[in-house]
């Protein structure tokens, strides 16, 4: 459940910086 | 190129640090290395004087990351004249402690039997990035987070025809880890850690897009003056 949490975290982390 | 080795990892070739007409004959031309997490000064020591030279050894003022010498300088016989050897002196890092400007200034002693010689020379950062600097994942986000964004310090690294994957695997054999890798709007991001050996972080993030042969690499890191000679390092080792 962690592992799915930081993967979403980081896509999120990838998205919020691609479309600021 | 450089000399290759076991880990893969980039090494400069040697360049002259103490030309032969400023030391009364003594040439030294060198480089630094990380091999197998061992550092090490690598030089080479030519006689171009008339007499033999002996006695050798070697002293480095305190610096910004510590570097000192881990042994006494390995010149087991006199150096005849126009005879060069090559010497592995290896580097310790708990040695004393004071910024230097530029940050990754090395001032060195060589004495032998003729003179006291003094020089500097620079230390490519990536040398002192450490095998166990792959953040946690959870870690990274918190951190990515804390770190303010005056902190962050972003680069352009122009003609670079990688993919992602072969970038990745260039700079791990470099210690620098990758934590994760997306795809957002058709640019492929890594997230990477690297961890220095005095314990820095730096935290960055690696943009390419496909077709584009200038990647964007942003850096955190609480120590913001690295960031400037990180990115030297990353055009360094994903240009070599």
């Amino acid at each position: 459940e962690l592992e799915d949490g930081l993967d979403e975290a980081f896509s999120r982390l990838a998205e919020s910086r691609t479309n600021p | 190129g450089g000399v290759g080795m076991a880990s893969g990892a980039y090494v400069v070739p040697k360049s002259v640090w103490l030309p032969a007409m400023k030391a009364k004959g003594l040439e030294i031309s060198g480089t630094f290395a990380r091999r197998a997490g061992v550092l090490q000064m690598e030089l080479s020591l030519t006689n171009k004087a008339m007499s033999i030279m002996s006695d050798f050894a070697i002293q480095f003022n305190r610096n910004s990351f510590g570097l000192a010498p881990a042994g006494p300088l390995q010149v087991l016989t006199p150096l005849s004249p126009n005879q060069t050897i090559e010497v592995s002196l290896p580097l310790s890092t708990v040695g004393p402690v004071m910024k230097m400007e530029p940050l990754t200034n090395l001032q060195v002693a060589v004495k032998n039997n003729i003179d006291v010689f003094y020089f500097s020379c620079q230390y490519p950062i990536s040398m002192l990035f450490v095998e166990d600097g792959k953040m946690e994942r959870q870690v990274f986000l918190a951190t990515w987070k804390d770190i303010p964004n005056e902190n962050e310090a972003q680069f352009q690294i122009k003609d670079c025809h990688l993919n992602a994957d072969a970038a990745s695997a260039k700079l791990q054999s470099s210690n620098i880890f990758t934590i994760a890798k997306r795809n957002a709007e058709g640019q492929d991001i890594l997230y990477q850690s690297i961890r220095l050996t005095n314990s820095i972080w730096v935290l960055s993030e690696l943009r390419m897009q496909p077709g584009n042969p200038s990647y964007t690499l942003s850096l955190k890191c609480r120590a913001s003056e690295v960031s400037p000679f990180v990115f030297q390092s990353y055009e360094m080792v994903l240009k070599n």
